[in-house]
């Protein structure tokens, strides 16, 4: 049974793009079959160009206009670029314009269901592209930084989760806030954290991502923390057992 | 001569909001007359409330329902909350769409004019909150952290910045691009200020932010790095005090 995941919060800079980065590496590490989804104009995800899928990128792909193939690996990408930002503009007044990406994910239902997890990175706001992915999702990660901007946006992120369950999905079966570029020299991230985990309890992982130059400079060298460094790899690599857990 | 600028970059979680709040009290501590405006829902440069200014927020002053009445104090701050977003889907297909701002400080101009700098925070996306703020402005702050995905997203930022001058608004005088989060124990940070000088030479400035846990916890304490912790807030006296000297 193919899991579905959404990477989303509107709060920007938060690890959304690394999560889905270095979640999916650590997934297909442990011999899972994964696909990424880059739904950001910004394209940071698609900065791993060696899992890229060929003839096919995300604007065409929710559009309807390409299906899935198959390729021999277990670890893909659906790339996109700056073009994807068309979709915005172009189906914002469509009807049906929140579930684009269901209908095309159904339309390669035979290549999407010999995966085990589908990763989908999104932009930082709550525009049209996260509203598709989120319509479509079984599950949603919330990386949270353990900082005060990040902590406030929360509120405004779980309001609109709880409309598009209402609306568009109502197959969300769970959502977990996962809190990142934790720095225990800061003496605000040990407070945020527990009051996380106070406020929202079994919706926070027991992982936590804490600050590493690493995951920092993995993009530079266009891969993975797993790739780069493996043996600094260790929080993504716990991320993805919970995930596994989890079920 | 109130100079305008506007703080902006679609990469998001690059220090904008910190760079509005901490730039503007920086420049208020040496006796100009500041005006700050939230154009981001997500309204985290509002959590300094002791400038808020009464009966008025973003949204019914872009519209032009309210003008900027005279208060007393040197500093304060045009607040908004999540009822800006609406200005996104109601006015994205109205004509003159990203004039709106413009407007609203012409009507307010007596008042705006008292003003020695209009400082504009931006949300993480060049929709038309972004664009209003862009043509309208005299000078653009660009903030960018030094690393990858930041610095890769300055490339999407300028070429939009150079069709709003084209198109929208030719009195854009400069742009500058501000390093943030700059920690020099990672080994990117040093290169990619490096890169970024080399590259864009005069547009850079010469002052950088360093990562600074006081810079990250003065939010929580509703208020800037100046308030807070008066010793810790030296990178933005620099800034301001470059700002100034740019004349
Ligand atoms: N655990 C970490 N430690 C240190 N740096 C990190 C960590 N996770 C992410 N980063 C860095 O922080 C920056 C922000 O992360 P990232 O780009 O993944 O966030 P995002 O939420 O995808 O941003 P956007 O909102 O722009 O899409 C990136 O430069 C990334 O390399
Ligand atoms: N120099 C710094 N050192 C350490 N932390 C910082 C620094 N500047 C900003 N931060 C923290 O990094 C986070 C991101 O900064 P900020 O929210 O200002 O960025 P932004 O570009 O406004 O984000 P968004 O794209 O969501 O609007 C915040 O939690 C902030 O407190
Ligand atoms: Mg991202
Ligand atoms: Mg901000």
């Amino acid at each position: 049974m193919t899991k579905i995941i959404a990477i989303s919060n509107q709060k920007g800079g938060v690890g959304k793009t690394s999560t889905a980065l270095n979640l999916g590496a650590c997934l297909a590490g442990k011999d899972k079959k994964v696909l990424l989804i880059d739904l950001d104009p910004q394209a940071h995800l698609s900065i791993k160009k060696d899992i890229w899928l060929k003839d096919i990128d995300a604007l065409s792909f929710i559009k309807g206009e390409k299906e899935l193939k198959s390729n021999g690996r277990d670890f893909n990408l659906i790339h996109s670029d700056l073009s994807l930002s068309r979709f915005d503009s172009e189906f914002s007044n469509k009807l049906g314009r929140d579930q684009y990406l269901k209908r095309a994910i159904r339309k390669s239902e035979d290549e999407v269901s010999k995966y085990d997890f589908v990763l989908i990175d999104t932009p930082p706001n709550l525009g049209v592209l996260t509203t598709n992915a989120l319509s479509v999702c079984d599950e949603v990660i919330i990386p949270v930084q353990t900082l005060e901007f990040a902590r406030q946006g929360l509120e405004i992120f779980l309001d609109m989760l709880e409309s598009i369950k209402e609306m568009l999905n109502p197959n969300i079966k769970s959502w977990n806030i996962l809190p990142t570029m934790v720095d225990f020299r800061r003496k605000q991230d040990k407070e945020i954290l527990e009051e996380l985990r106070k406020e929202f309890k079994e919706h926070v992982f027991n992982t936590f991502i804490r600050t590493n130059s690493k995951v920092a400079e993995s993009p530079r060298a266009q891969t993975d923390v797993l790739s780069y460094a493996k043996n600094r790899a260790e929080d993504y690599i716990n991320l993805a057992k919970e995930v596994l857990k989890n079920g």
